[in-house]
């Protein structure tokens, strides 16, 4: 059968850890927004 | 594990807004993502609708959320482009709810070996983990396949793992994104005090004698057998495939003997819908005669009918087969009921009978397709990499034809299975009636995880939906136009030509290894389930709450006396009760008047007051006389001008 023309929605990044560093992101633990505020 | 204080959590109902920036698909992935838990817990989602504290579901650059409820009112969580997976959105749903990483946990280090020297410098701090002072594993055991683990190459600066896990066997379990795995459902149940989910109905694998509460229906004339292998097939249950001594039970009404127009009926124990849809799912084995049948009826239950009304909704038609097929049927019950399995013995002799066995029931929607890949674990590894499959061409209920290719062994880019959505030509004269190009509709992919437990499964699947104004790159032609437009024909195995569009998807649909582990293949076949919807409702705005909330404020305010709170402004007023010669008065109406009262107070207020003015009037007439005679004594010298005589 013919192939046709296929896309990557993703780009082609396994997991949204890979997502988020090639968004430049450097956030607490890969994906957590972590608030100065917020007690711990 | 879970961050320790009860002011981190949210109501069981949580309420969310869709910010405008979404992706249509990102918001048709994240509605999945809420019906999966609903059905395996009690946390449900609702548009936000005023309430003080709410997730803002937005489209960031990248996916990322806070950990638990922080109580600022409105709460941001970041479903970016390569975010829309439902995976991806439960995890970090997942993190909003109250959940860390698992690897975080206060006891990882007997689990996991941390290989700090193989992170990215300046990424360390991505492995803190949280004595149980902060977090909690809520007595749960370290689990592997948590979806909130770190994969193996986590913050890796080489090639070599960031995480070593101590049992080798799970060096490629930790990292899955696919689906809850029993743990986290273990764990968000405990943290939330869930005790039943919202959709989820009823389960049965017929593994055990009391048959999950099913009876044998009245007036009928033999009854359905619990048994492990059957006289003319199957041999074994589809649990279990016969894989262990003692167990592998399901239920067969044998057509051998009997007469013609004979009846079994089974019957679900009593169940109470809270939706007025249902989807039941079912393994079925037909080895009988194929005049023989099976009937899905329901018994509905009300004031008028308390012995239960019978109503039928679907034949399953097939002819005999050497198979346990899978069958879904879509109930429409908003009273209490039972699900009835009625078997038919049809003319004709008989070999065999009718089997069912992993009977599903929730209040979802059904999947619309089933597309069923025999010897998957053979086609994996015989098919040349960079080669799909395709499956058959399925009509949905919108009339938009399409189907799914496969790169079973991987594609040019990548050694992981690929799936790719295409829209297809079909009947000529229902494609002419289309509107394209094809508008919002959303194409869901799922490797069906076949646990006999719903709430178990862990499968995999990916969705994409049409956009009308994408375009295909470096043309003019839009994407999800025709088929027969920007489409290419092709030619099916029995000769068939069509046309099939551009395919939609990833390259990274799964890994080969995932496919082959928990019960993507069983009995050799892998299970595709798909389905098309019409997502074109989520396109617009999620409606605000309205901004002065009317109700809350008179809320606030009690009028007494029949008064009646209205909003002045943007105030809080009573209006209160007016008579012939009374009325209420004061903030609340909590002060009477009368007509005549009125009169008498006017008639008093107006004598005091002419009274007083008179009074000052007096006083100052006295003053200015005293005043004038001084100053004409002065003028005069102190002698009185008299008339002088000589």
């Amino acid at each position: 059968t013919s192939k046709v023309t296929e896309y990557d929605v993703d780009g082609g990044k396994e997991d949204l850890f890979a997502v988020n560093q090639a968004a430049g992101l450097d956030l607490f633990e890969g994906d957590i927004l972590y608030d100065e505020e917020q007690v711990r | 594990n879970s961050l320790i204080g009860d002011q981190y959590l949210w109501p069981t109902t949580v309420p969310y807004y869709f910010e405008d920036d979404l992706d249509i698909n990102a918001k048709g992935v994240i509605m999945k993502a809420f019906e999966q838990y609903r059905l395996k817990t009690c946390i449900d989602y609702k548009p936000w609708s005023g309430e003080k504290n709410y997730i803002s579901v937005f489209k960031g650059s990248g996916c990322f959320s806070s950990v638990g409820n922080q109580r600022k009112g409105k709460q941001t969580l970041s479903i970016g482009a390569g975010c829309d997976r439902i995976a991806t959105i439960e995890h970090e749903f997942l993190h909003a709810l109250g959940f860390w990483h698992e690897q975080s946990r206060a006891d990882r280090d007997d689990y996991v070996t941390i290989m700090w020297d193989r992170i990215q410098a300046g990424r360390e701090h991505n492995f803190n983990k949280y004595d149980d002072t902060t977090s909690s594993s809520l007595n749960v055991p370290y689990d592997y396949g948590s979806m909130m683990h770190y994969s193996k190459t986590a913050f890796q600066n080489g090639t070599e793992p960031t995480i070593v896990t101590k049992i080798p066997a799970f060096s490629d379990v930790i990292g899955q994104r696919m689906e809850f795995s029993d743990s986290d459902l273990l764990k968000l149940n405990r943290l939330y005090n869930c005790t039943r989910p919202t959709t989820f109905l009823d389960t049965c694998d017929f593994e055990l004698e009391n048959i999950c509460g099913m009876i044998q229906g009245q007036g009928d004339n033999t009854d359905w057998e619990r048994v492990t292998k059957a006289t003319g097939g199957p041999d074994t249950d589809y649990s279990n495939m016969g894989r262990c001594t003692g167990t592998g039970y399901f239920m067969h009404f044998s057509t051998v003997s009997g007469s013609e127009g004979h009846t079994a009926l089974l019957e679900s124990r009593l169940l109470y819908p809270n939706r007025n849809y249902q989807c039941l799912q079912f393994f079925y084995y037909h080895s009988g005669n194929p005049n023989d049948k099976l009937e899905i009826w329901v018994r509905e239950y009300d004031e008028a009918s308390p012995s239960g009304t019978l109503r039928m909704i679907e034949t399953i038609t097939g002819l005999p087969e050497t198979l346990w097929q899978l069958h879904h049927v879509s109930l429409n019950v908003s009273t209490k009921f039972r699900v009835v399995f009625k078997g038919t013995k049809g003319a004709g002799s008989s070999t065999g009978g009718l089997s069912l066995d992993d009977v599903n029931l929730s209040e979802t929607t059904c999947p619309e397709h089933v597309w069923r890949i025999k010897n998957f674990k053979s086609i994996m590894e015989n098919t040349p990499r960079g080669t799909a499959i395709y499956s058959p061409r399925f009509r949905s209920k919108y009339g938009y034809t399409f189907q799914m290719g496969l790169y079973p062994n991987g594609t040019e880019t990548s050694e992981d299975m690929g799936a790719y959505a295409s829209l297809t030509s079909g009947d000529d004269v229902i494609d002419g009636d289309l509107t394209w190009p094809c508008p919002w509709m959303q194409i869901t992919m799922m490797l069906m995880d076949q646990n006999a437990d719903i709430r178990k499964r862990m499968s995999n699947q990916r969705s994409v939906t049409s956009d009308p104004n994408q375009k295909v790159e470096g043309s003019t032609m839009f994407s999800w136009d025709n088929p027969r437009k920007v489409g290419m024909e092709v030619t099916d195995g029995d000769g068939t030509k069509y046309f099939r569009g551009p395919g939609f998807g990833t390259s990274v649909y799964l890994t080969q290894a995932r496919a082959l582990s928990r019960e993507f293949i069983k009995g050799g076949d892998a299970i595709f389930l798909l389905s098309m919807e019409d997502i074109s409702h989520l396109v617009s705005s999620q409606p605000l709450p309205p901004t002065t909330p009317t109700d809350d404020l008179c809320a606030l305010i009690k009028c007494e006396n029949d008064g009646v709170c209205v909003m002045d402004g943007v105030k809080a007023a009573c209006r209160c009760v007016v008579g012939d010669d009374w009325s209420y008065y004061g903030d609340r109406c909590q002060f009477k008047s009368s007509i005549q009262e009125g009169v008498v107070t006017a008639v008093v207020s107006t004598v005091v007051v002419f009274v007083v003015m008179l009074v000052v009037i007096v006083v100052i007439v006295v003053c200015l006389k005293k005043k004038y005679k001084k100053k004409m004594n002065d003028m005069g010298g102190g002698t009185t001008t008299q008339n002088n005589y000589a």
